[in-house]
This record gives C-alpha cells, structure tokens and sequence, in this order.
C-alpha cells in the first residue's frame, strides 16, 4: 500500500467551500467527489454546481435545512442529470426554486454506492488510494472546538454531517485521514481536519460513499 | 458592548473555554487533536448544532465484498478443483 494518499497534491481536489449559514453539507460533500472524480477521469479539475444540487435534488432532501449524500447522488443517477458549473449555476447559499431540470450540458455519474466499512476501514483506504476521494457521513458535534491535530478520541457517532476524505498518511505514530470540510479556509488546518484511522472515529466508516463518473 | 447579547455571548465564549480545557486535558500525545478559541466559540452547542449539523443519513448497509471489489477494479478470484 502506498503509504501517504493525497488528492490534492495531484491537483484532484478543487478549493475549500464555506457553506456559511446553508446547511446543504450533503449537496457539498457529494459535488465535491463528483468534482474530484471529473478529474481524476477527465484530467479536468473545476467546481461544479453545488447550488443545482441544493436547489435541484429530490428524495427527501431539503436543500439548505438538511439532506442526504446517498439519495442525492441516487437522485443524479435516476434522472440522469447533468450536474453544471459552479459559474453556470452559482451559490446563493439559499435553498431556491430548481433553475435547470434538463441541462445536458454538465457531469453525469455513471455509479454511485454507499458502504458500511465498520471494522473494515482497510478497504476504505483502499477506495481512497485505488479509486479516488469519498464523502462520508460524520459526527461533527467534537469540532464546534477544533484547532488542529488528529482526533482520536471524544467523538460520538451520531451521524450528523458530510465531508470529503481527500487522502491518509499511514507514515506517523497515528495514522489518520485528511478531511476536507466546508467551513471555509479559517478552520482547522485550511479547512481540513485529521481524524485517526482505524477506530470508526467520530463514525467516520459507517456511511462511505463514491461515485464514478 | 454592555448589551443583553454581548452578556449572553460573553457568557457562552466563557463556557467554552471550560469546554476546551476540559478537552485538552485529555490530550495523551502531541500528535492528538488540540481544542481552543475559534470562529464557533461564542455560540452554544445547541445553535451549533441546528447551524450546521444538518445531515440526515441513516448508517449504510455492510459492505459486499464482490460490489467493493468491482470499484477496486479487482476481478473476483475463481474457484477451481
């Protein structure tokens, strides 16, 4: 296994969001794979449209007051809906009425799935080195009081936010995931945060999801 | 500065550095996690909470050994005699 795995470092991962005051981290977190797996496809790295996805994605989401990554990326698939730019469609930061039902301009995902890797976080490293970045459900209630580090420790699992894990280094005494989060640059380490691997810390394996492109 | 919220928000940074302490208190290694003053730290766990803990995902099934396979690009070894 390659020791350290970073997606950003081969220009796979697009900038750090701040969804602010939306509560859409479930519309961010799934853009933000789509994104990555455009480029590690494509060779093209650029933001798409998180606003499409708040706005847009049905079965059950409810754009800025809450959402689901594995419905969302279902919603895509099923309608096959093409996912525009961020420029084309941008951020509002608002939960609007759907503006493009019919675009065939854009990303589709050709599959997505959702797995429980509990007690089986090897493969998740796996999908990390050999696929590409994935979004998990998360327990982020701990990081109201991040600075930095690694979490190991006083994280519950209570699923209750989404983020993008962009890599891992297994190098250290600690081996940990980088987690992109959508806090903006001034939290954490530039917006990213370290959580150990190894132990479902913060429930970080319970809901993995990866899409191809 | 003197108003009911700046009282309040005074009152809840103030919890929060109870909280950070009591966090880094805990710290057993340099390479753990390190808790203290940022952007959140005048707003209560609860308003936190409804501001930005907004996912509504139920834990997935367990994985399928052959599906995850199929992503890694790894062909399903066969059985022979």
């Amino acid at each position: 296994r390659t020791q350290k795995v970073d997606w950003r470092k081969t220009n796979k991962v697009t900038a750090v969001n701040n969804q602010k005051d939306c509560g859409a981290c479930w519309a961010f977190s799934s853009v933000e794979i789509i994104e990555s797996m455009v480029a590690i496809r494509k060779g093209v790295l650029a933001p798409l449209s998180v606003q499409q996805m708040t706005d847009c994605a049905r079965f059950g989401n409810r754009g800025c007051q809450g959402g689901n990554i594995e419905t969302a990326l279902m919603w895509l698939k099923s309608t096959n809906t093409a996912l525009v730019s961020s420029k084309k469609y941008p951020l509002t930061w608002k939960t609007e009425t759907c503006k493009l039902t019919n675009s065939t301009e854009g990303v589709t995902i050709s599959s997505h799935a959702t797995y429980g890797l509990v007690q089986n976080e090897e493969k998740m490293v796996d999908l990390i080195e050999n696929h590409g970045p994935v979004a998990v459900a998360i327990d982020a209630t701990l990081w109201q009081d991040y600075l930095g580090g690694v979490i190991q420790h006083h994280c519950e699992m209570n699923l209750n936010h989404a983020v993008e894990i962009v890599g891992y280094d297994l190098t250290g005494n600690v081996p940990y995931y980088i987690v992109r989060n959508s806090w903006g640059t001034d939290f954490g380490h530039s917006g990213y945060l370290y959580i150990k691997i190894g132990k479902n810390v913060c429930g970080i394996a319970t809901s993995v999801s990866i899409v191809d492109v | 500065e003197g108003s009911k919220e700046y009282i309040f928000r005074m009152n809840v940074f103030e919890k929060s550095l109870i909280r950070h302490a009591k966090l880094n208190s805990k710290t057993v290694s340099i390479e753990n996690a390190q808790f203290g003053i940022n952007k959140f730290s005048d707003m209560t766990p609860e308003e936190f909470q409804v501001k930005f803990l907004k996912l509504k995902q139920e834990p997935a099934e367990p994985f399928q050994p052959l599906s995850l396979d199929l992503w890694l690009g790894n062909k399903p070894i066969a059985t022979t005699e």
